[in-house]
């Protein structure tokens, strides 16, 4: 699975997610990646792209949960992406996430997930292991 | 406030013994795909069209577990599922059950700006990617040798597989999957 998530300096927010699904899936097997609120979400707060066990995704609805969080708990996108991935059952979940004051968080309860981020004030990472 | 961006290319049982000659292509990928949408970001192109850009150049690459180099199905093919959302107005589009389509988030986005629907799938989606005139290839196309081997050890091993995760295979002992290398099982 690959994903991207981005804000522009006005606050825009988009995602955007796409994947090949499991290996040996059955024919007509869904993951998370299409179901809007689970591997692909985004409002005027937040945008969030997931990987990871499709199923597991689907029913943490990942995306939408920490969506919710930061709308109606008024957390920060990195505490409502920390307690959503923490709750997901271990080994099954990774996100990346970027919100409408710019905050970027990837965070994944896998051994590892290839990801990258940047930031208008010259912060970057790429990374895979913790 | 300021722009950001962040992207990925998948999440699982990662091995630390991951081969440079793994390792290095993917995160040549990674930097290369970074640049791409923090360039876009800084020509102001709108959000929508950077992640939909970094996706495609992500679907394009053979080393990540979309587009080409997409894991196979337990029948040996490929069905590949994509989704676009824009945050402001909450539009979004999906599609699952590609075997075609060389970029399934362009055909999503489509989804999202030509049709009243949320989610096309199967041949509905196949048959749509041909009205819209998106770009298609043999199935052929999609398929790497390291994900026909993938799919050979998850048989072996009758698992289905998520993103990097070893097979275990049954018929040896125990191995911990870090010895096993990359997998890129999806």
């Amino acid at each position: 699975t690959v994903g991207c998530v981005a804000v522009d300096g006005n606050g825009n927010l988009a995602a955007a997610t796409s994947t090949g699904g499991l290996v040996n899936k059955m024919i007509g097997r869904i993951g998370d990646t299409p179901i809007v609120g689970a591997g692909t979400y985004a409002n005027y707060l937040c945008a969030i792209s997931a990987t990871g066990k499709g199923e597991a995704i689907i029913r943490a609805t990942v995306g939408r949960d920490v969506a919710a969080l930061m709308e109606y708990k008024g957390l920060s996108l990195k505490d409502a992406a920390d307690c959503v991935v923490e709750n997901s059952p271990k080994g099954t979940t990774g996100l990346v996430a970027v919100s409408v004051t710019g905050e970027v968080v990837m965070a994944f309860n896998t051994s590892g997930m290839f990801r990258a981020c940047a930031k208008e004030d010259g912060t970057s990472e790429i990374a895979i292991w913790d | 406030m300021g722009w950001a961006i962040a992207l990925h290319g998948g999440a699982g049982d990662i091995p630390l013994s991951l081969p440079p000659e793994r390792r290095l292509p993917r995160e040549e990928t990674l930097r290369r795909c970074l640049r791409i949408g923090v360039a876009a970001l800084k020509a102001n192109r709108p959000p929508l069209d950077v992640v939909e850009l970094v996706v495609r150049e992500l679907e394009n690459c053979p080393h990540f577990n979309a587009g080409r180099g997409s894991v196979l199905t337990t029948n040996a093919t490929v069905e590949m599922e994509a989704c676009i959302m824009d945050g402001n107005t909450k539009r979004c589009g999906a599609v699952s059950g590609l075997s075609t389509v060389v970029n399934a988030i362009s055909l999503a986005r489509l989804v999202m700006e030509k049709t009243p629907h949320i989610y096309l799938a199967f041949d509905g989606a196949e048959s749509f990617a041909r009205e819209q005139g998106v770009e298609t290839r043999d199935a052929s196309h999609f398929i790497t040798p390291e994900n026909i081997e993938r799919l050979t050890q998850a048989k072996a091993a009758n698992k289905v597989q998520i993103d990097y995760t070893q097979p275990v295979l049954e018929k040896t002992p125990q191995v911990s999957s870090s010895n096993i290398g990359d997998s890129q099982i999806g």
